[in-house]
């Protein structure tokens, strides 16, 4: 499982969260189990990007990014020191 | 650093420098492998308290606790989860869960920025002097996103987000990943908000010279950094049976190999592997090299790993040979083994002498350090290069800094060649990289926002650009040590920074959020992208023109349209046009303009209006300037400079050309 699994970066649409959502946190939470019920979230961000990022299946990742709010799933990266 | 900062002119006096109060106002936030606290670089000795706006913290973690920050170190984080998701859980016997620094590049960036003063520092006696940061009044801040396994994009974020709310002024970053979209990128993307809260970000812009077209971190509104040379070399002769002697390079300070010649091998004829010349990890047979100085090709393994490789299989010493990609360069390292880097040149020389010789045989000597070494600065051989190729219109790098030979603090869990297998303790360490150059920058823009503390970033960054140089006290264009030919803007962006010129540069290109906004208009960015890369709701407006070629950036790329081959294309000359402002942050004054051709120009240029007067300080003027040109092969390039002057100040841009 670990295996296939890959960390997304997921940025959110503010503008778009249900009025029935008193905070971000629960709406990022709410749309993440959605598309996968066990995963959990690595980060939340305020400022880089509306979002957060966690560990998915690929076909998570995709039945998440057409979830409402979304926009966009970025699989995560591995950057060098130079 | 030593040497880098009389290298830069910041010892002399000057009234232009900030007070120390106003200096250690600014925090520089560094994104790296973290901190060795217990540096000498990090005494806060003298500083005031740490300024109120502060929100940053010292986290607590594995060999780390709260007291180890200061008023000098004010905040350490680490970001893991990333990584542990991706690797596994950090093995705490190997690496520290926490800001420590198991690694030294973190704690060499960030002593580079903003050190203390430190005498008597060197490595080995190598580089000896009063080590200090560029700006050594200015508090640090560190956010460890690289671990020994990488630096992973969502630990990246996560450390941005939290500089951002921290309230750090300048981000470091030397690090970066392969070219993308600025939206799909989290450098870029982060650096945007980040830029968008006052922040300068400044950037390395990777080691992947010579190659044309081998940038990292592209984006506009991020300050990027390439590397150039110092006066200082640490020299290595090594003398050939045949009684010539060549000279390299080398920080090797350990026992010296015996007066009597060795015997020399070429690292590929005693190997099984065919590309046994890299003296890659168990590639040499022991009997081919034992008790011999072996020649190993540069490039496909680290540099101080091949001496390793050649002290493991028995070898007495090690040359290692630089190969046409690497031309003259020498970049020195602290082998553990007698080694020594040798020139392209030289090294053909000493790989047809072994050939040819029945009996090969070296010497080698090492010499220490020299210092007021000309001409100086060149672009490091490893320094990545323009064009741009994500926005050609945007010339990059920005500009260059010392990232060559650079003394800076390190990190007590590795010896200086950070091998496992080394275990020499030292507080300073020799390296090299963009990863170099670009914290200096970082110190340099934080002098600037404490003389300057009103200016935005990209104020700051044109101060830094428009006041560069581009050649030698002897009015020779500066170097590029891959091809010992004169550098281009494609190599040096706009120049050699100077930060005593840029603390008073009388004019700048300004450019704030709505610029950046147009700057995606004018790539034609949907909405939907605009809201990836910046983080808000914009629509571009239909009515309105953008141009990337209107984007007030302080140096000008331009493309070409070339023939589209026999009878394909008009011979007619065209014309483009860009456009600038130039804000005054200096006295009244008129300036005037000039073009300066650096080589054969192909292009006619034209400045309209040719002067401008200011009358008030931050007024702003525009001007607007025609590239004439006829069409030529695809490939082709051509340079030139455009200077504004009051007599005073030299606003300068490079302008690059290229017909693709």
């Amino acid at each position: 499982d670990h295996a296939n699994k890959k960390t997304y970066i997921i940025h959110m649409d503010k503008s778009t969260m249900p009025l029935t959502f008193t905070d971000h946190l629960s709406w990022f939470d709410s749309s993440l189990k959605s598309a996968s019920p066990s995963a959990e979230i690595l980060y939340t961000y305020k400022h880089v990007a509306h979002g957060f990022s966690t560990r998915l299946t690929p076909e998570d990742a995709d039945t998440l990014s057409k979830q409402p709010g979304i926009l966009s799933v970025i699989p995560e990266l591995k950057y060098k020191l130079h | 650093t030593t040497r880098t900062p009389s290298f830069l002119g910041l010892d002399k006096a000057t009234t232009l420098l900030p007070a120390s109060e106003q200096q250690s106002q600014v925090i520089i936030g560094v994104l790296d492998t973290g901190v060795w606290p217990e540096l000498k670089s990090l005494d806060d000795t003298g500083l005031g308290p740490v300024p109120s706006t502060w929100k940053g913290q010292c986290e607590i973690g594995n060999n780390m606790n709260s007291s180890n920050c200061n008023r000098k170190l004010v905040g350490a984080r680490f970001f893991s989860k990333g990584y542990e998701a991706a690797l596994g859980p950090i093995d705490t016997t190997t690496e520290s869960k926490s800001a420590r620094d198991d690694d030294g590049h973190g704690s060499h960036t960030l002593t580079t920025a903003a050190g203390s003063v430190v005498p008597e520092a060197s490595l080995f006696g190598l580089a000896s002097g009063t080590a200090r940061g560029m700006a050594t009044q200015a508090r640090v801040a560190v956010y460890k996103v690289c671990w020994l396994g990488g630096c992973f994009t969502s630990d990246i974020a996560a450390g941005i987000d939290k500089a951002i709310e921290d309230g750090v002024n300048v981000l470091s970053m030397s690090i970066g990943g392969s070219l993308m979209e600025y939206y799909r990128d989290i450098i870029a993307i982060g650096s945007f908000t980040a830029t968008s809260h006052g922040i300068l970000v400044s950037t390395s812009a990777g080691n992947g010279g010579p190659s044309q077209g081998s940038l990292s971190n592209v984006a506009p509104w991020i300050t990027t950094v390439g590397a150039g040379t110092i006066d200082r070399d640490f020299p290595a002769y090594i003398t050939l049976g045949t009684g010539k002697t060549y000279t390299g390079a080398s920080l090797y300070r350990g026992k010296p190999l015996s007066d009597s010649p060795l015997p020399l091998v070429y690292a590929g004829n005693a190997s099984n592997s065919s590309v046994g010349y890299l003296c890659l990890q168990d590639s040499l047979i022991p009997e081919k090299v034992s008790g011999k100085i072996v020649i190993c090709e540069r490039g496909g393994n680290p540099r101080v790993e091949k001496g390793l490789v050649v002290k493991l299989a028995g070898g007495a010493g090690m040359i290692l040979a630089n190969s046409e990609a690497y031309g003259e360069e020498l970049v020195a390292d602290s082998h553990l083994l007698p080694a020594a880097s040798l020139g392209q040149k030289s090294s053909e020389i000493l790989k047809n002498y072994v050939s040819s010789s029945p009996n090969p045989t070296a010497k080698i000597a090492f010499l220490g350090t020299h210092l007021q070494v000309q001409p100086s600065p060149v672009v490091a051989a490893f320094s990545s290069r323009g064009p741009n190729a994500l926005t050609p219109k945007i010339l990059k790098p920005d500009l260059i800094a010392p990232g060559v030979n650079i003394l800076a603090g390190w990190t007590g869990a590795v010896g200086p060649t950070g091998l496992t297998v080394d275990s020499r303790h030292i507080s300073f360490n020799i390296i090299s990289g963009t990863s170099m150059s670009c914290p200096h920058v970082s110190g340099l823009a934080a002098i600037l926002k404490g003389a300057h503390p009103q200016w935005s970033p990209a104020a700051i960054r044109s101060a830094l650009m428009t006041t560069a140089y581009t050649s030698y006290k002897n009015g020779e264009t500066i170097q590029d040590v891959s091809t010992g030919q004169p550098a281009t803007p494609f190599d040096y962006g706009a120049g050699h920074v100077d930060p005593v010129a840029a603390l008073d540069p009388g004019l700048v290109y300004d450019a704030n959020v709505d610029d950046y906004l147009g700057f995606f208009c004018a790539l034609n960015y949907s909405s939907f992208q605009i809201k990836l890369a910046a983080r808000r709701d914009f629509t571009c407006d239909s009515k309105k023109v953008y141009r990337v070629e209107d984007f007030n950036y302080p140096s000008f790329a331009v493309p070409l349209e070339t023939t589209s081959g026999i009878g394909g294309g008009s011979d007619a000359p065209k014309t483009v046009k860009y456009s600038r402002v130039l804000t005054n942050v200096g006295a009244p004054g008129t300036y005037k303009a000039s073009v300066v051709s650096l080589g054969d120009l192909n292009v006619k240029i034209v400045v309209e209006p040719e002067t401008l007067s200011f009358t008030e300080l931050y007024e702003k003027k525009g001007y607007m300037v025609s590239f004439r040109y006829t069409s030529m092969p695809s490939g082709t390039t051509s340079f030139a400079r455009l200077e504004w002057t009051d007599g005073k100040h030299r606003v300068g841009s490079p302008i690059a050309f290229s017909w693709t």
